[in-house]
């Protein structure tokens, strides 16, 4: 996992 | 952190405050869908199973990811044990396999990586987008709505509108963007466009939410 902005968001 | 994504996920908690006010201070669930409450729960345990794999983002992120699923656990119970007498499944009709159905299909067309956990996260923001629809079927069949539970939707919509100028802040300042999450958030803010307008137009000039006949 990692690619995409979205992981650190809710 | 930007102000946008915190005022977004501020509104996300008040959606929840605002959810159990309305059960607990009424002893009801009427108007209220368990459908789109227990797509909720789909989202956020599908969604924030990277708590258990081990990846960490931030305290913030893990308190909040803990409370959103926990707390829309609880309302399941709320809904189904407690206040279960309240609950009128006639009304809540909405086909459910309409949501999930496509939301897994794209979850398996477009994602990051060809992965368990990254189809998952992918569904989650599809399914996300979709979950209010059982609960505004209710409100278009029952045409009204007791103020405090637009105030709920109203929330919910609100953080998810918020979250759009987070991306566009986002991309000025660190560069990239999440397609995935943005194109979702659109639809998702979009089907709120209806009931915010009366939203805006009614109950917040305090009358009752009322749809034309």
């Amino acid at each position: 996992t990692g690619k995409g902005r979205g992981k650190d968001e809710l | 952190m930007n102000i946008f994504r915190l005022f977004g996920d501020l509104a996300h908690l008040a959606s929840i405050f605002i959810l159990l006010q309305k059960i607990q201070v009424s002893r009801s669930c009427r108007g209220l869908s368990f459908k789109t409450q227990v797509l909720y729960v789909v989202v956020f345990v599908s969604r924030y199973l990277d708590l258990f794999l081990g990846t960490w983002v931030s305290f913030y992120n893990t308190v909040m990811k803990l409370f959103f699923i926990g707390s829309s656990c609880y309302i399941l119970y709320l809904m189904r044990v407690q206040f279960r007498s309240t609950y009128d499944p006639t009304l809540d009709t909405f086909r459910v396999e309409y949501l999930v159905g496509p939301s897994l299909v794209l979850g398996l067309l477009f994602n990051y990586s060809f992965t368990f956990t990254e189809i998952l996260w992918s569904f989650s923001i599809f399914l996300e987008s979709v979950a209010i629809f059982p609960q505004l079927f209710i409100l278009q069949r029952t045409g009204e709505a007791e103020t405090i539970t637009t105030h709920y939707i109203a929330a919910l919509g609100i953080y998810r509108a918020l979250y759009i100028p987070n991306w566009i802040y986002r991309y000025w300042t660190e560069g990239s963007a999440d397609p995935i999450a943005i194109v979702a958030g659109l639809v998702q803010t979009g089907l709120y466009a209806d009931f915010f307008y009366v939203y805006f137009t009614k109950v917040l000039q305090g009358k009752r939410f009322e749809l034309p006949a």
